[in-house]
């Protein structure tokens, strides 16, 4: 799905202060990875506050022992991005659990070198995403809960 | 403007 950029121009324009570094990765990357898209959402910090933050939400393809899934994401960009990394969570359905690791804990963040030597311009989303997969297809950061029940998980639009 | 793709999972080991 194409963004339409004058819309995340907008969404852009409360804080964001490197607003067209940050449309035009958005873009790219949402060019590149058509179900992740742009929401605004009110983001909750340690501490209790809270703020109106951009996320990158909806899946990434993530080959694991030769079966493709549709992984739930959900990137958090700070007011000072591309100059802080993002915050990133695996999202899981109500049909999934979380599988902690050495790069996802209790509450589904993940945590990656990339993210942790974060520098611009030669980090990215594109860059972060390719890393996720890679990562994630060795360990996958959610597995399916075992039931035999199906049913359609509750994916927040 | 939904779209996306149904999130998915590897099955738990069993």
């Amino acid at each position: 799905m194409a963004i339409n950029e004058n819309a995340l121009r907008k969404m852009l324009s409360k804080g964001y202060k490197y607003r067209d570094l940050t449309v035009r990765e958005i873009t790219n990357v949402t060019t590149q990875y058509k179900d992740l898209r742009p929401v605004m959402d009110n983001y909750v910090f340690n501490d209790g506050s809270t703020k109106e933050l951009l996320s990158l939400t909806g899946t990434v393809p993530v080959t694991y022992r030769g079966n493709i899934y549709n992984i739930p994401i959900c990137l958090w960009l700070l007011d000072s991005y591309p100059y802080n990394p993002p915050i990133c969570f695996v999202k899981p359905t109500s049909t999934m659990m979380i599988k902690t690791g050495k790069h996802i804990d209790a509450n589904g963040k993940i945590y990656l070198p990339y993210l942790h030597e974060w520098k611009h311009p030669q980090s990215d989303l594109f860059g972060l995403i390719q890393v996720m997969i890679v990562v994630f297809g060795e360990e996958p950061p959610v597995f399916s809960r075992p039931t035999t029940q199906t049913q359609y998980p509750a994916f927040q639009t | 403007l939904n779209g996306g793709a149904v999130p998915s999972a590897p099955p738990t080991y069993t």
